[in-house]
């Protein structure tokens, strides 16, 4: 593992904390979009089919479960807590998030690296991973104003991105037999995505001033 | 098990 993969994990990691530290500390979940959540934690499922199948370190496997955990959690709280379920603004979350899904299996069950279960659902999780930012996008921009940790919370989830990208073109450069092209179209797409949110993240940051997206 | 693509990521 390089360093870049590992800086990946972690700022991947601390986007989900800081998400569930928000959630938490303010009982609230305003600016989360319920659905993004509900595709992450999907992905996360979807992937991690092998986690008992193939072993590949004690790193990879609590990753793993950490992260179908803290998923699971963030939309346990969305949806069943008494007090933050309240903040949720399901009148912005209106993204048709059923349609990516559709989506993206079918493209999974078109492009795939073997034709089993496993891969297909790997597939699947790689691309719904890149759309899956997409209902939050949405939300902020319709909501305007993005609370601090909200923007950090998506700037980290950028940060894995970035950080994922270094690590291909590393394991590329140095791996003999490295193939990527289902992770790496996806991930430059999903990365993408980022680039606008960046922008304006980036100009508030300048500016010290409150993330405000454009309506 | 995947020493050659990507699957050993996260």
């Amino acid at each position: 593992m390089n360093i870049f993969r590992f800086a990946g994990d972690m700022t991947h990691l601390i986007s989900i904390l800081v998400l569930l530290l928000k959630i938490y500390a303010t009982k609230s979940c305003a600016g989360i979009s319920l659905k993004t959540q509900e595709l992450y934690a999907l992905v996360f499922v979807t992937r991690y089919l092998d986690l008992f199948t193939d072993f590949i370190s004690v790193y990879n496997s609590v990753m793993k479960v950490v992260f179908i955990l803290t998923s699971s959690a963030i939309v346990w709280c969305m949806r069943r807590h008494r007090i933050v379920k309240r903040s949720y603004d399901q009148a912005l979350d209106t993204f048709r998030h059923l349609f990516l899904v559709l989506g993206c299996l079918v493209l999974a069950l078109i492009v795939h690296d073997k034709f089993t279960f496993q891969e297909v659902f790997w597939a699947f999780s790689i691309y719904l991973e890149a759309v899956a930012i997409l209902p939050q996008l949405v939300l902020l921009q319709r909501s305007g104003n993005v609370d601090n940790l909200t923007g950090q919370y998506v700037f980290f989830l950028g940060a894995y991105r970035a950080f994922y990208i270094l690590n291909w073109i590393y394991r590329y450069l140095t791996e003999q037999h490295f193939r990527l092209w289902i992770s790496c179209i996806s991930g430059l797409v999903q990365t993408a995505l980022y680039a606008d949110f960046f922008y304006y993240y980036y100009i508030s940051w300048k500016n010290n001033s409150k993330l405000q997206l454009p309506s | 098990a995947f020493p050659s693509s990507s699957k050993d990521e996260l």
